[in-house]
This record gives structure tokens, C-alpha cells and sequence, in this order.
């Protein structure tokens, strides 16, 4: 608010004289020599003078640059959107070269703070302007001009320059925070965009690939999370609209992307990827799960008599990056659940059990998936740890008869269908490539089947012949069910 | 049904829809052969 | 037997639905991975070439940027002096390059238009393009094929290779159409 008079006009003159400069023909795309001229304009003009000013003029600037390109792109006498489009690019590209110039060249040249610390302004300006331009203009919102900054001021940043290779792992969280600040659930006019920032192939190398000791994959997986997030409640209906199904497909695409070349990073955040996606999205889910290390030689799965339990991966626990006993709540249940586990009393835990998880009465919203995801693996993982300090390993016979197996039969039988499936997913989730929690939780799933006291129960979970799977009436209610059924019979057999 | 909220949400999203970004809106400007997309024969080479 | 979606009842009707709605069930069964534009059995990283989350194909060689000392950039200094494009004055090698190259882009369809204008024809079943042998006769000839020796341009060895052929005429494309608002 209240611009020191005259500042607006100092800054679209500078701005135009840049734009000038940036385009003229001697200057080439380096700029370097032209910049060191112009920052001394900008001296006596008195805008490096104070922070204040500085914050300012970026603001101005990153204005002005936007105004010209709305104009030009609602410009009905101009039909010709080809012509258009680079005439914007011209103004953008010249003011995110002085932004990249000024950022390298901010203090001195091993100082990195002075530099990272004017990155910080800048993109927390730029987004600050979209998000206003957002909440202004709504359905008139253009997404052209931000992502074209965001874009080629990344690329600036990642030339193969020493002083940017000095700051690459701070001028990438700087960029996932301001992408975490610009998430679609903040600026939903502005979420194709997003997207595309967030895939863009030299974005994903850096902060995947060339960035060593996989420092950048917990902001990754943040930005993953929000997107997930944000398509949850548009997801949840089985007919999507085109908005959404072109976002969905859009996101199919990166996920199979990551799980060609980086399926090490799917496998570490799983967890929290499928704690955020909708348990009707199968698909999705399915592709987050079937990562597996690279490193892992997988068994053939339809060799016969293949022994799961002789598999010497099963005795290994899969990394995963979340503290999932944090995300039990409230204390008191957390509390309540490590009595019950430790000493497999009281009873009233049990009967308890389904009120912590039910949250309302509506249907599709009636549990707390969040909690019951985390309350599985962490029942999960303690029977593991209980089960090894036996001595013993997790085994049909071994799972039985424990205050963990106890929690599980009673989510089966108390939950209603709903909760039971909810249930199932949560266990489903972790039947990923051969480690410790896939085989356990597979015994888990047989060991319910065998000693379920209802059809229905048996019904939710489907499973091989051995378990006298084919007598039962829901597999032949139906040809179209049989034939399901048969045709993945035939290929495991 | 959605929430009011994610109902503005889409309404947001749907008017993105119909302005979505450009392949050139995050390439280097070409001066000789800008990106000209059209749809080609499906008999032609698609890659 | 479960009477809600959450048993084999709801399995039943997503199965049905796959046959007279697929839009219903494009989140449980599936959309088709293999038809979004990426070789998942490329040996190579997908992300290097990677052409976006709308991009139907990788991206072409000329749409990566890379990093080129200042030195190389001359277009500042020459721009103003290099001779407009004109197609007709290329050599057949340069339009096959473009239409090699240009996917999905007018250009390529430029290039086609040019290409049939010196007589070679696009053979819409095999994918290449044809010409006539100079001074060649038919070995037969008739209303809908003719059958001789004619050269066809191969993409691997970039050059003219000479093959005995039956051409059917119904597979040949016709001339291919610019759009009167595309311009190269």
C-alpha cells in the first residue's frame, strides 16, 4: 500500500528500458554487460536504496509485466493468438533475466544468503500477486503469465553456472515452497499450470535425480500430497468432468513417469500418498503401490509352488517416511491402544474401537480413513516386532492369538460394510513387493477369511481355491463374476 | 456432493480449463519455427 | 450376500458399466497406461524428454533446451539477415527431416504438401513415401493398382532405396491441405 510517489512511473520506465535492453540487438542472452549499466540506473533512481523500495519495484514490475499480458491476450482486434503469445514471452523473459542477473549477482560472489534471500522475496512476491490476481479476476484468472516467470526463472537458476550450483538445493526448497503456497486447494484457477510446473522434466531431474542423498524428495512428495489432496472430493464421484478427468489423466502420467524412473521415491511415500487418495481411485492407488527397488529381483509370482515364506526378503521392513504413531490421535486413544497391545486388556478397548474410528453418520464420510490407515500399519508393525522378540517368525500359525490379531478381528466383525472395506484398504495398501508388512499382512487377510463367521465377511476379501473359495454363493451370483473369478484362477495356476 | 467450497474450487478450475497453457508458454521463444500445433492425418507418424 | 457397493454386488455393476459406460469406472478399472504417450518399457528415464502431463508424445528433439555458452547465441546478431523459409527451395532430404521431425505441427504438413508437389506420395498403410523411378515401366498397370519398381525413402538410412512394389491406389494419400489459417 502506499507507494512513495512517482515510484510507479520510475519503475515502468526502468522496466521498459530493460525490455529494450533485453531485446535489443547487441545485448545477446547473456545481458551481462547491459546489467551492470542498468543496475546503476536503477541506483539513481534510487530503488536498490532500501529493502522496502526493492520489494516494491519487484512488486511494480511483476505487475506491470501481468497488465501487459492480459491486455494483449483479451485484445479482440487481434485474432492471430500465435503472434500474440510470444510478444508476452518478450516481456516476461526480459524481466525474469533481470530477476535471475540481480539474484546472481546480489552481494558477493560466495555470499549465498544475500542471494537466496532476494530469490525468497521474489517468488514470494510473484506468488503473492497471483493469488490476489486469483481471488480478483476469478474465472477471468490467466495462468500464462505466472507459469511463464516460475518456468524461466527456474531454468535461469539451473544453469550449469558456479555460483547457481552454490544455491541449487535452496533455490529448490524455495521453489517448493512457493509451490506448496500456490497448491491448487489456494489457487484452483491456477492448477493445470501448477501441474505443468511441478512435472516440468528439468524440475523433476533436480529434485529426484541430480540432487544427491535424495535431499529434495520429502518437498516432492509435499507437492504430490497437495495434488492428491486437491483432487480427493472431485474424485470421489465415479463420473468425472472434463476439468477433472483432463487434471486426472494429467497426473496418470507424471505418476507413471515416477514409477519408470523413480520408483524408489514412490516406495518411501507411499504411505502418505495413499493415506490422501480417495479408496475408490484403484487405479491410481494401484500404480503407487506396484513400485518396487530397482535394486529387488522380483519372483515370478506364477511359478508353481512358489514358497512366499521361504522369500528372504519378507524379513526385511520397506522404509517409510512418516511417524505414523504421531498420527494416531487423539492421546488418549494412542495411550488406550498401547495398554491394549501391552497387556491385551481391557476388554472395553475393543467395543470402543469402532466410535473412535466413525466420525458421522453420513454416508461415504462416516470414517476416519486417515486414522484407521495409521492405526493398521501401527498394529501391523508392533505384531511384527511382538511376534520377532518371540523368536518366532510371522507366520499363519504365529499371527494368531494376539492382542493385534484381536483389533483386527474386531474391526471385521464390528465395522458395518463400509468400514469393513475401508478396513480391507487399509491392510491392501501395504501388499506391495515382498517385505516384512506385505507378508504379513497377507497372512493377516487368509487368516481373517478362514476364520470368518459370516459369508459377508468372506465376501469383501476374495481369495484362492485352498480356502474353499468357489463353494461360496457370491462367486456364481453372477457369469460375468465367474468368469472374473476363473480367468484369475487360470492365470495363477 | 461437493462442498461449497470445492464447488468454487471447480468453477475456478473449469474457467482454467478453457485457457490451458500452451506447450510454448514454458520454452525458449523460436524465432524461426515457432511451435505451430494442428492435428495431422492419424496415418501419418505419430512420434 | 453384501447389497451395497462395498461387496461383489458393486464389483458386478463396475464390470457391467466397463461395457456400456467406461467413464463410470475410469477410476477403479482403469484407463487405458499404455495410451498416454509414454514407452513405459523404454529402457532409457521417461523425465529427460518427458512433454508434460498433456502432451500426447515425448518431447521432440528440438523442443529440449540445453545450456550453450553466450558465444553460440548469434539470432541477435543475424536474425534480421537470414532469407525468409520458403519450402520450394529446399532439397527433398530438408522436407523429410521436416516431416520427420514436426510431429503433430503444421510444418509437417508443409512439408508433405511440398513433397507431393515433386511427385512423391505418402503410402498411408506402410507409413513411407514413394516415388516413381524415372524412365521405370510398369510391370502391370491397371484402374485401381499398378505394380513396378519405385523408390522409397527409408527413414533408418536416410536415403532413396529402389523396390519392386504393388501399389494400390486407394492407399495413397491424396494432397495434403493446409488449414487457410495456419501459415509457416
Amino acid at each position: 500500500y502506499e507507494d512513495p510517489p512517482g515510484l510507479v512511473e520510475k519503475t515502468d520506465f526502468l522496466l521498459r528500458e530493460w525490455i529494450n535492453i533485453y531485446n535489443s540487438q547487441h545485448q545477446g542472452r547473456d545481458s551481462t554487460k547491459a546489467f551492470s549499466i542498468f543496475v546503476h540506473q536503477m541506483n539513481v533512481h534510487g530503488i536498490l536504496k532500501t529493502d522496502d523500495l526493492i520489494t516494491r519495484f519487484f512488486r511494480l514490475s511483476t505487475q506491470l509485466c501481468v497488465e501487459t499480458v492480459y491486455r494483449a491476450l483479451l485484445d479482440k482486434s487481434n485474432a492471430n493468438m500465435t503472434l500474440i503469445r510470444p510478444k508476452c514471452y518478450h516481456t516476461l523473459d526480459a524481466f525474469v533475466r533481470l530477476v535471475s542477473l540481480l539474484v546472481k549477482h546480489s552481494g558477493d560472489a560466495n555470499n549465498t544468503t544475500t542471494k537466496i534471500h532476494l530469490l525468497n522475496k521474489v517468488l514470494g512476491i510473484v506468488a503473492g500477486c497471483l493469488l490476489q490476481d486469483h481471488d480478483t479476476r476469478t474465472v477471468d484468472f490467466q495462468q500464462m503469465p505466472y507459469q511463464r516467470i516460475f518456468t524461466m526463472l527456474f531454468l535461469e537458476l539451473n544453469a550449469p553456472e558456479p555460483i547457481l550450483e552454490a544455491i541449487n538445493l535452496h533455490v529448490l526448497t524455495a521453489y517448493c515452497h512457493t509451490f506448496h503456497i500456490l497448491r491448487p486447494s489456494k489457487a484452483a484457477g491456477f492448477c493445470y499450470a501448477w501441474l505443468e510446473l511441478i512435472s516440468h522434466r528439468v524440475f523433476i531431474g533436480r529434485m529426484l535425480a541430480t540432487t544427491p542423498q535424495q535431499k529434495c524428495w520429502s518437498l516432492y512428495a509435499q507437492l504430490l500430497v497437495d495434488l492428491f489432496r486437491y483432487l480427493a472430493p472431485f474424485l470421489r464421484n465415479a463420473e468425472l468432468a472434463k476439468p477433472v478427468t483432463m487434471l486426472y489423466k494429467g497426473t496418470l502420467r507424471v505418476l507413471l513417469v515416477l514409477l519408470h524412473d523413480f520408483p524408489e521415491f514412490l516406495c518411501d511415500y507411499y504411505y502418505g500418498f495413499c493415506d490422501v487418495i480417495p479408496p475408490n481411485c484403484i487405479q491410481m492407488r494401484n500404480l503407487i503401490l506396484s513400485a518396487f527397488p530397482r535394486t529387488m529381483r522380483l519372483p515370478d509370482p506364477f511359478i508353481p509352488n512358489l514358497k512366499v515364506d521361504m522369500l528372504p526378503e519378507i524379513s526385511y521392513a520397506p522404509r517409510i517416511n512418516t511417524n505414523i504413531s504421531l498420527t494416531i490421535s487423539p492421546a488418549q486413544f494412542k495411550k488406550d491402544l498401547d495398554s491394549y497391545l501391552k497387556a491385551r486388556a481391557p476388554v472395553t478397548f475393543l467395543s470402543e474401537l469402532r466410535s473412535n474410528l466413525q466420525i458421522s453418520n453420513e454416508p461415504g464420510v462416516r470414517y476416519n480413513i486417515s486414522l484407521m490407515n495409521a492405526l493398521v500399519l501401527y498394529v501391523g508393525t508392533q505384531a511384527i516386532a511382538y511376534i520377532r522378540n518371540k523368536g518366532l517368525t510371522p507366520s499363519m500359525s504365529t499371527i494368531a492369538h494376539s492382542a493385534h490379531m484381536d483389533i483386527f478381528q474386531n474391526l471385521t466383525v464390528d465395522l458395518d460394510t463400509e468400514g469393513r472395506y475401508l478396513f480391507f484398504n487399509a491392510m491392501a495398501n501395504q501388499l506391495r513387493y515382498p517385505n516384512s508388512h506385505t507378508h504379513y499382512f497377507s497372512c493377516t487377510f487368509l487368516y481373517l477369511f478362514a476364520e470368518a463367521n459370516t459369508e459377508v465377511i468372506q465376501e469383501q476379501i476374495t481369495r484362492n481355491p485352498t480356502y474353499k473359495f468357489w463353494q461360496h454363493q457370491f462367486v456364481h451370483c453372477a457369469p460375468e463374476i465367474e468368469k472374473l473369478f476363473e480367468s484369475v484362477a487360470r492365470s495363477c495356476f | 456432493p461437493l462442498q461449497k467450497e470445492h464447488q468454487q474450487q471447480f468453477q475456478l478450475m473449469e474457467a482454467a480449463y478453457y485457457h490451458m497453457p500452451h506447450p510454448s508458454d514454458t520454452e525458449r521463444i523460436r524465432t524461426y519455427l515457432p511451435r505451430n500445433p494442428c492435428n495431422t492425418p492419424s496415418y501419418y507418424i505419430q512420434a | 450376500m453384501v447389497s451395497d457397493q462395498f461387496g461383489v454386488v458393486g464389483l458386478l455393476a463396475f464390470i457391467r458399466a466397463a461395457e456400456s459406460d467406461p467413464n463410470l469406472v475410469s477410476l477403479a478399472l482403469g484407463q487405458d497406461l499404455t495410451a498416454l504417450g509414454l514407452n513405459l518399457n523404454s529402457p532409457e528415464n521417461l523425465y529427460p524428454s518427458f512433454g508434460g502431463p498433456w502432451a500426447d508424445h515425448p518431447c521432440r528433439p528440438q523442443d529440449v533446451d540445453f545450456h550453450v555458452p553466450p558465444e553460440y547465441l548469434i539470432n541477435h546478431a543475424i536474425r534480421d539477415k537470414l532469407a525468409a523459409m520458403k519450402l520450394s527451395r529446399y532439397k527433398d532430404d530438408l522436407l523429410f527431416f521436416m516431416f520427420y521431425t514436426s510431429v503433430g505441427d503444421v510444418l509437417q504438413i508443409a512439408a508433405a504438401a511440398e513433397l507431393y508437389g515433386r511427385e512423391w506420395r505418402y503410402h498411408m498403410e506402410e507409413k513411407v513415401w514413394i516415388t516413381q523411378v524415372p524412365g521405370m515401366a510398369h510391370i502391370e498397370k491397371t484402374q485401381t493398382y499398378e505394380r513396378g519398381t519405385y523408390y522409397f525413402f527409408d527413414v533408418q538410412s536416410w536415403r532413396k532405396v529402389a523396390k519392386e512394389f504393388h501399389l494400390d491406389y486407394s492407399k495413397l494419400e491424396g494432397r495434403p491441405v493446409l488449414n487457410s489459417t495456419s501459415t509457416v
